[in-house]
C-alpha cells in the first residue's frame, strides 16, 4: 500500500525513527534518551496526522507485530517500544546499534 | 459543580484513587505498583467515560493543578502522577502514607 511505502521510505532514509504520540510519556522518554545520546531521531507524531495516524499505526502493526507507541527503529531494524529500547541501553547495546547505523 | 462533588465523594470514600487511561503505560505502572504493595486502588478510567472523561480531567485540573494522567490520591490527598508516586515509593514514604490512610 501507499502508506506502507511511505513507512519503508522513512525507515530507509533515517537511521533512527520513532513513531510516537505527543501526549505519551513513554514516547517522550525514548525520544529524550536518543537526544541525550547525541542522536537526533526522526519522529512521527501519530496523533498529529489526523485520520492518517491510526492508519499508520495499523501499517506498523502489520510490519512489526507491534500496535503500541513508541515504535522504534534503528538502521531500518525494528527495535521495539520504550522498555525494549531502555533495556538495550542498560545492556550497553544501544550505542553499538547506533554506531552500526552510522549515528554518532 | 456536580462533577466536582462526584470527585470529592470518590476521594472521601476510597483511600487510594487513581485517575487513569486504559492505554497509558504510566497509568498501568502506578496501578500495578499499588497492587504489588497489596493495596487495591479505586481506578477511574477517563477514556471509558465518553464525554465525561475530558470533563473529569478538567475538574481534576481545577482541583489539583494537574491536567495529566495518572492522577493519584491517597487518603484524599493529592499525590501527583506516576513519577511522583514512584519517587515516594523509592524514598520509603509511600507505605507510611498508605498506612496513615488505613490501607494495609
Ligand atoms: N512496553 C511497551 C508499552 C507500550 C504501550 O503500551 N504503549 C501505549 C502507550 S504508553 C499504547 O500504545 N497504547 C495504545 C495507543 O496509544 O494506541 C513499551 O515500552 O513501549
Ligand atoms: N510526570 C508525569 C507525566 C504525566 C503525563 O505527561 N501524562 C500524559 C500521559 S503519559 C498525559 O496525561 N497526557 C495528556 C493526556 O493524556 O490527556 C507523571 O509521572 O505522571
Ligand atoms: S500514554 Fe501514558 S505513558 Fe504512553
Amino acid at each position: 500500500s501507499r502508506l506502507e511505502d511511505t513507512v519503508k521510505k522513512t525507515l530507509a532514509e533515517n537511521p533512527i525513527v520513532v513513531y510516537s504520540k505527543t501526549w505519551c510519556s513513554y514516547s517522550s522518554e525514548v525520544k529524550s534518551l536518543f537526544k541525550r545520546l547525541g542522536a537526533e531521531p526522526f519522529v512521527v507524531e501519530l496523533d498529529e496526522l489526523g485520520p492518517q495516524g491510526p492508519q499508520l499505526q495499523k501499517v506498523l502493526e502489520r510490519l512489526t507485530g507491534q500496535h503500541t507507541v513508541p515504535n522504534v527503529f534503528i538502521g531500518g531494524k525494528h527495535i521495539g517500544g520504550c522498555t525494549d529500547t531502555v533495556k538495550l541501553y542498560r545492556q550497553g547495546e544501544l550505542t553499538s546499534l547506533l554506531s552500526e547505523a552510522g549515528v554518532k
